[in-house]
């Protein structure tokens, strides 16, 4: 679903170019379940957005589905991500104006799924996250670990083939996040979704397939899964 | 330091009255480490904005330093804030103008801190965070785990009296998470800064002298500390 041949991306902030990837290989497949773990600032989140899609690669070439992403024009780069992929940000990256449930339902809009269908497919998927009581809400008017909950169910609500998250659980107590993580093995198991899950959350990694280690910019797979 | 009485919290939202924090009663001593743990939702950022005194309860009394919060004006409240609590938000709540140094830098000029006092302080805050190689960054340039602990720095470099850390390692890997800790713990043993902590980290449990768990907006006292 997802290739990563030689990526490499750099930033150049005031005085120098910081190297934040290097030369990064990676291959997922439909039904994968692959957990990164690194300090901060190693690397991981500007990983995951150029897998995404929404960051460029310096060098290097990226393909999602056997296709070329530096082929695309910006609208297919778009399109193809919408359809295929979920992203689960860092920083949630919730619209401020929409509530809980529309934030949730606005990528279905931009597939124009019709209307019936897609109250049934937000109701059910706010309410595996446990997050009925507060669909009204606006995002300022949740807390940081029901924020997080929205931007999850968002990612998933489109039925994507594979589901990037960028620490998915970090504002989530052990409970709650536990029901996250069984969430995900579900549609790993049940429907074949293929999971990217970067984390800092060691008790995930018991349940990767294949578990990668980033450090200063350079990826390795460490471990063969369950 | 701080002391709260019979606290509660209800927010008004389209439908009905959410009552976030019920009769919460708590005591904080110069020197005291407590730690609050709780669900996702169930009241703990409402109770540090409260002690903070960035929201107003609903019910109930807040005292800082003796002095009643509901009897300052909102200029006293604020400056009484500024120079004797530290606040790391959730959402790390940086100027995203202003670089890490200068996000750091912030709360030393509104103090009218003189130039050459003021670079020292931060640059040696920054150090001890493990920051020095992006401190000209902006926060967009940062990463998630960078951005909480140019807020850690923020909140510690005025030199305050309390300390209420928000989730302070929820974005941090294990052992950035404990450099910071120990960082915390140093303040408390040798300044007597006095830290409440809200944190899904069970780790951080180990070092609490008091440990309160929140369930639905009730507080409650659980734990005699080390
Ligand atoms: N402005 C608001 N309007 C309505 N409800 C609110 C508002 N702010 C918070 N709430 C509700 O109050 C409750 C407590 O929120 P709070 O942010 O204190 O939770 P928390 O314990 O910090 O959770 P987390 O661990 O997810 O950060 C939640 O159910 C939330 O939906
Ligand atoms: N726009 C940018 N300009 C300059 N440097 C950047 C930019 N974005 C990220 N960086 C740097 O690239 C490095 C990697 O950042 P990244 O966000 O990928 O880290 P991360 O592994 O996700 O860390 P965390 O666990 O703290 O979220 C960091 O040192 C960061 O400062
Ligand atoms: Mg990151
Ligand atoms: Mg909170």
């Amino acid at each position: 679903i997802i290739k990563a041949e030689g990526v490499s991306k750099s930033y150049l902030s005031q005085v120098e170019e910081i190297i934040a990837l290097k030369e990064a290989n990676l291959t997922i497949e439909a039904g994968d379940f692959v957990v990164i773990n690194g300090p901060s600032g190693s690397g991981k989140t500007t990983l995951l957005n150029l897998l995404a899609g929404i960051d460029k690669a310096t060098k290097g070439e990226l393909y999602i589905n056997g296709l070329a992403l530096s082929s695309l024009s910006d609208k297919e780069n778009t399109l193809l991500r919408r359809d295929k992929v979920g992203l689960v940000f860092q920083s949630f990256e919730l619209i401020p104006v929409l509530s809980a449930w529309e934030n949730v339902e606005y990528p279905l809009l931009l597939q124009k799924v019709n209307k019936s269908e897609r109250k049934k497919r937000v109701d059910k998927i706010l309410k595996q996250v446990g997050l009925e009581e507060v669909k009204d809400n606006l995002p300022s008017q949740l807390s940081g670990g029901q924020k997080q909950r929205v931007a999850i169910a968002r990612a998933l609500v489109t039925d994507p083939k594979v589901v990037l998250a960028d620490e998915p659980t970090a504002s989530l107590d052990t409970k709650t996040g536990k029901g996250i993580i069984k969430l995900m093995l579900d549609l790993n198991q049940t429907k074949e979704v293929a999971f990217i899950v970067v984390t800092h959350d060691l008790a995930i990694n018991d349940y990767a397939k294949r578990l990668l280690k980033i450090q200063d910019g350079v990826l390795k797979e460490v471990g063969i899964g369950v």
